[in-house]
């Protein structure tokens, strides 16, 4: 991912 | 499996821990729910896997969104096809080259 962005997850088992 | 949301560092986004289920990511920027979420289509056994079913989660982020006069942006694979069906009082018009509507779609709108 590009310095820039950040990235935000919801995981799933 | 699951979702997830990119975006700049610069904006101040939240995540909504407590709203966010299974499939369905909840962010905030300002005073604009961003949703990010995966809806199996409707007839996968994948839905015997939830805990929350992701359409009913959906379903009360949308009343969530209404009684806190948030707009909310919903992104995501919703598997809900609409063809050139808009919902909404005086929507701009839609063009799709998909004109199937299934019955997701029309609920989705």
């Amino acid at each position: 991912l590009p310095e820039q962005f950040s990235i935000i997850e919801q995981s799933r088992p | 499996g699951g979702v997830a949301a990119v975006f700049r560092k610069h904006l101040p986004i939240t995540k909504h821990p407590d709203l966010c289920s299974d499939d369905v990511l909840v962010l905030a920027l300002n005073d604009v729910f961003l949703v990010s979420i995966y809806l199996p289509p409707a007839s996968s056994p994948a839905y015997r896997a939830y805990e929350v079913s992701p359409v009913d989660r959906l379903q009360e982020l949308a009343g969530l969104a209404a009684t806190l006069d948030m707009p909310m942006i919903i992104g995501g694979d919703l598997n809900a096809r609409t063809g050139n069906l808009t919902a909404g009082i005086d929507p701009p018009p839609r063009s799709s080259p998909d004109l199937t509507v299934c019955s997701r779609g029309r609920s989705l709108l």
